[in-house]
């Protein structure tokens, strides 16, 4: 059976796009003292067959590829997701007024693989 | 389009929750960020992301202390009246710091109390004579609101000059506050004692007039951070 997948080029294959976070359009500005948005980056692309270790891939999702390979309709590529993310410090004023600076965990991605 | 109104509302109190906020913020009297905030704030953002050795995201480096959070109450105490002279009393003032937004897993790792002057009293001060502050922790507050005689004496100093800021370790009381639930705040006192003429000392209590605020730096560590850390 062929699968019916236009030509994988480097440029689509998965890896983080620039994803620029603007804490105004989402209506935050009034209570995050800064940053005023972030880079926060996001994953697309494809998990082609056959995985090459630059896509961060797992032993399961190369099998998964492999089983894809086979069966396009029944088994579907393995996803590109994050696998590195980096913290930021936020500044902002609490339901208190008070000034909180706090450090959050996965906002940032750093890496992407195929999972 | 209400639909989509409502399912954005979810999406963002959701996303405000994990943030560890109970409803999207709306200061009406936005107070100054504390320097001590910004200057932790621009060094973080100044840090390379790509470094070798991942930044702990779990410790203030700054202060040597587990944690995430880090806040800045400001106090909502009231001055009380000094009543019958003890010495030369200059000041007296109640502190109250609200900490009832910390969250029930917040775990607090350090409280620092700074006492804010306009300026030092090097100029003011003359040989002999001392500056002394009292902080204590009233056990019980009568219906007027002033404390009553029995207080725990936290901190008892004496300085020959007063500097434009003075920090206090609190973390036992604020610890302490958060675990029995418990905050009836301090009292902050200040004296003059060592001089012969009672206008000398006057003269020395208008160097306290200068007394500008009180703030409590709290860090805490959450029960994400504290996940985090026990994985790793």
């Amino acid at each position: 059976r062929s699968a019916q997948h236009p030509p994988i080029t480097l440029s689509n294959l998965c890896r983080p796009r620039r994803l620029y976070i603007s804490f105004s359009d989402v209506g935050w500005e009034n209570w995050i003292i800064a940053p005023q948005g972030y880079l926060a980056n996001y994953c697309l692309g494809e998990c082609p067959f056959p995985l090459t270790a630059e896509l961060n891939s797992t032993n399961h999702a190369i099998l998964q590829t492999m089983v894809h390979s086979l069966d396009p309709q029944g088994t579907p590529q393995p996803c590109c997701v994050p696998v590195r993310l980096s913290p930021i410090s936020i500044l902002y004023y609490d339901n208190s007024d008070n000034v909180v600076l706090r450090h959050y965990a996965d906002m940032v991605v750093d890496e992407c693989g195929c999972r | 389009s209400s639909a989509l109104a409502l399912e954005l509302s979810l999406q963002e109190s959701l996303l405000l929750k994990s943030l560890g906020l109970s409803a999207k913020p709306s200061p009406k009297t936005p107070i100054p960020v504390p320097p001590v905030l910004w200057r932790i704030f621009q060094r973080r953002k100044t840090q390379p992301s790509m470094n070798k050795e991942p930044v702990d995201a779990c410790r203030v480096e700054e202060f040597d202390v587990p944690g995430d959070i880090i806040r800045v109450f400001t106090d909502q105490g009231h001055f009380i009246p000094k009543g019958q002279p003890q010495g030369q009393l200059c000041l007296r003032k109640r502190l109250y710091f609200n900490l009832s937004m910390l969250e029930e897993d917040e775990n607090v790792t350090m409280a620092q109390l700074e006492i804010k002057f306009h300026h030092n009293s090097y100029h003011t001060s003359s040989q002999g004579q001392i500056f002394e502050l009292r902080l204590s922790q009233p056990s019980q507050v009568s219906l007027q609101g002033m404390p009553e005689p029995r207080q725990k004496l936290l901190v008892e100093q004496s300085f020959a000059q007063l500097h434009k800021s003075l920090l206090f370790n609190l973390s036992m009381v604020a610890r302490d506050w958060r675990m029995h639930n418990r905050n009836l705040g301090l009292v902050l006192e200040v004296a003059v004692s060592g001089g012969d003429e009672v206008n000398e000392l006057q003269g020395l209590c208008t160097s306290i007039d200068s007394f500008l605020d009180t703030s409590l730096l709290v860090v805490t560590l959450s029960q994400q951070c504290q996940v985090s850390r026990r994985r790793r």
